[in-house]
């Protein structure tokens, strides 16, 4: 996955995400791609969630799947997730709720809780960051005023790490791949240089939905993995999520 | 760039989305909170009932093509609907509801909502 959020110089902030997912379930030979991400593809559907007819939140989601990747609470935050991988996995948080050690959450479970019943970016990044899960993660939240982005780095237990959009330092955005911002990402699978790369070039005049599209389109930010792209504005409460292909050559992850 | 990784000039001009890279548009549907956690879903899952049933057909084949004997699936059928009964409220009744009106057996389709944990190793 690529999440990313973005202020641009007007102090709006946008959010967009690449989901990759199926990473070694089934390679079709024949199709150059991933079985499992090419059923998921058809499953992807957008979500208005509403109570007493009134949108409380919107997501963008695999139908069967109640757990939230990808959701906006309109005028107030955005939210995605990214799957970290670490031996402290979710298999072991599995095994324990299994065997009825149940203090710990869901994390698909968690972010949509937080989509469903926070009300302030302030609020929903306390949430993410304290929470105990069941499984690793990175939280990827924007808010609706300047200087609200940030990426949390989870482990089960623990908020490893808090890394927030900063004018001050000049970073006018976060970005998010499926490695710890402060270490290299694996050689195989760096599509955090050519992302920000494809950032820096657009620069924060520039920035907007329509950029932020071109960067997630970008061969191998965009790759066999990708399953959707999805694009949100927090003042306007829009959230627009688009089917992706990447015609080859290209990277299966 | 034509050998791996296939790195390529930052993209220009893509949206509104089209051309190779674009697959399809998305579908909204509403999901009434209003509504017992059971019957949520029932809209969704009509209309993507085949989808679902084929992804999660992907899934079996490719847990008995690991352990040919099916007995990984068996597992799945008969341990995790128990789990759904200790999944938090609403999620539990949820996955239920799912299972009802896709026809998927419920381990299943609590296989597919915890796929994203399990994968995290």
């Amino acid at each position: 996955c690529t999440s990313i959020v973005a202020e641009d110089e007007k102090g709006n902030l946008f959010h967009a995400r690449n989901l990759d997912f199926g990473l070694f379930m089934g390679w079709d030979i024949k199709n150059k791609s991933w079985i499992i991400t090419e059923k998921l593809k058809p499953l992807v559907v957008n979500l208005d969630f509403r109570r007493n007819n009134q949108t409380v939140f919107k997501s963008t989601n695999f139908a069967g799947y109640v757990g939230m990747l990808t959701g906006i609470k309109p005028r107030t935050f955005t939210l995605t997730m990214n799957e970290r991988f670490s031996l402290d996995g979710g298999y072991i948080g599995i095994l324990e709720w299994i065997f009825g050690k149940r203090d710990g959450i869901w994390m698909s479970f968690l972010t949509r809780s937080v989509l469903e019943n926070a009300n302030s970016y302030e609020e929903a990044k306390t949430l993410l960051a304290q929470t105990k899960l069941l499984a690793p993660a990175y939280f990827i939240l924007g808010g609706n005023q300047t200087g609200q982005g940030c990426i949390i780095t989870r482990s089960r237990l623990l908020s490893i790490d808090v890394f927030d959009i900063n004018l001050k330092l000049g970073r006018w955005f976060v970005l998010e791949t499926n490695y710890d911002h402060w270490k290299e990402p694996l050689f195989l699978d760096d599509r955090r240089t050519p992302a920000i790369k494809c950032m820096n070039q657009t620069t924060q005049s520039n920035i907007s939905l329509k950029t932020l599209y071109d960067v997630l389109s970008t061969k191998p930010v965009l790759n066999k993995l990708t399953a959707y792209t999805t694009l949100m504005q927090v003042s306007e409460g829009t959230l627009e999520s688009y089917i992706r292909d990447c015609p080859n050559p290209c990277m299966p992850w | 760039q034509f050998i791996p990784p296939y790195t390529e000039d930052c993209r220009t001009d893509m949206y509104p989305p089209k051309g190779p890279t674009f697959k399809g548009a998305v579908s909204w549907y509403t999901v009434d909170l209003d509504l017992p956690p059971g019957k949520r879903w029932a809209a969704v899952i009509s209309d993507k009932k085949a989808e679902l049933v084929s992804m999660v057909q992907a899934i079996k084949d490719l847990a008995n093509a690991l352990v040919p004997s099916g007995r990984l699936i068996e597992l799945v059928d008969v341990s995790l609907p128990l789990m759904a009964n200790t999944l938090p409220q609403p999620f539990g009744e949820e996955i239920k509801g799912i299972s009802a009106v896709s026809g998927v057996p419920l381990g299943e389709v609590v296989l597919f909502n915890i796929f994203y944990e399990v994968f995290t190793v």
